[in-house]
C-alpha cells in the first residue's frame, strides 16, 4: 500500500512539465527514503534524477519498495486536471496495475480521483558516482533559460568555459556567432539573484543546446540552477526543489574526434 | 565534428 499525500500539488505539476519532453515512460520508485526516478532520454544522451524526500509529504505511507511504470505524458494530462493550489495524494496497492491521483482543492469542497494504467518498463539503473566537481556555477534559473534560448536561435551547440575570471557560453551557427560571460556577483539584494563561481581548475566542454533548453523546463521550481562541470564528465544541472529534494539532469558533454 | 557522447558510457550498470 502506498499513500503520498503533497500539500504543495504544484511542485508535482512543474517536476512532469519539467521531464515530460525529455523522458517518455519512466518508473517512479517508492521507498521509505522518498519518491524517486532515473531516467534516460531515448537517444541515452541525458539522464534525470529526481527525488522528493519522505520528509516534504504531509502524509507518506510506503509499505514495501514499490516501482511504478508510468508514461510521463499521460501523468501530465491526469496531473493537469489538479488546481495549481491542490493538495495531491497518489495511491497505489501492491502488486496492483493502476495508480490513482486524488485532488482535493484547497477548501475540500471538490475532490477528484484520477486512476491511471500503470506499464511495465525495462529500465537501466545507472550507478552515478560521487564526482567531486572541478567547477561549480549557481547563478539565476531564468538567467541560465535565456542564455540557452538565445544561444539556440544561433547555433546548435554551447561551449561552457568556466575559470576564475567568470563562466563563457559561446556558440557559433550559419548566420554567425555569439558569446554570453557571466561573472561572479554577490552583491544583490537577494541571495537568489547571485552568481557563484567555484573554480578547483578551469573547464571547457561542449554541449547540444537542445538538451539544455529542455533542462530549463524545470525553472518554475527553483530561482536558482547549479551547473557543476568537470572536464570530460557529464555536467549536472540541478534545480532544488524547496524543501523536499531536487531535480538533476545529467548530459554527456560532446567530444573532439 | 564533435560527436555527441552517451550517458551510458560514463555511469555505470547498477
Amino acid at each position: 500500500m502506498l499513500e503520498l499525500r503533497l500539500l504543495q500539488g504544484s511542485l508535482l505539476k512543474k517536476v512532469l512539465e519539467a521531464i515530460k519532453d525529455l523522458v517518455t515512460d519512466a518508473n517512479f520508485d517508492c521507498s521509505a527514503t522518498g519518491f524517486s526516478l532515473q531516467a534516460m532520454d531515448s537517444s541515452h544522451v541525458a539522464l534525470v534524477a529526481l527525488l522528493l524526500r519522505a520528509e516534504g509529504f504531509e502524509h507518506y505511507r510506503c509499505d514495501r519498495n514499490l516501482s511504478m511504470g508510468m508514461n510521463l505524458n499521460n501523468m501530465s494530462k491526469m496531473l493537469k486536471c489538479a488546481g495549481n493550489d491542490d493538495i495531491i495524494t497518489i495511491k497505489a496497492d501492491d502488486g496492483g496495475d493502476t495508480v490513482t491521483f486524488m485532488f482535493e482543492s484547497p477548501n475540500q469542497d471538490k475532490i477528484s480521483d484520477f486512476e491511471m494504467k500503470l506499464m511495465d518498463i525495462d529500465s537501466e539503473h545507472l550507478g552515478i558516482p560521487e564526482t567531486e566537481y572541478e567547477a561549480i556555477i549557481r547563478m539565476p534559473s531564468q538567467e541560465f533559460a535565456r542564455i540557452c534560448r538565445d544561444l539556440s536561435t544561433i547555433g546548435d551547440t554551447v561551449v561552457i568555459s568556466a575559470s576564475k575570471e567568470g563562466v563563457k557560453f559561446s556558440t557559433k551557427g550559419d548566420i554567425g556567432s555569439a558569446n554570453v560571460v557571466c561573472r561572479q556577483n554577490t552583491s544583490v539584494d537577494k541571495p537568489e539573484d547571485a552568481t557563484v563561481i567555484e573554480i578547483q581548475q578551469p573547464v571547457s566542454l561542449t554541449f547540444a543546446l537542445r538538451y539544455m533548453n529542455s533542462f530549463t523546463k524545470a525553472t518554475p521550481l527553483s530561482n536558482t540552477v547549479t551547473v557543476s562541470m568537470s572536464n570530460e564528465l557529464p555536467v549536472v544541472v540541478e534545480y532544488k526543489i524547496a524543501e523536499m529534494g531536487y531535480i538533476r539532469f545529467y548530459l554527456a558533454p560532446k567530444i573532439e574526434e | 565534428d564533435a560527436q555527441q557522447g552517451r550517458i551510458s558510457s560514463f555511469f555505470k550498470k547498477k
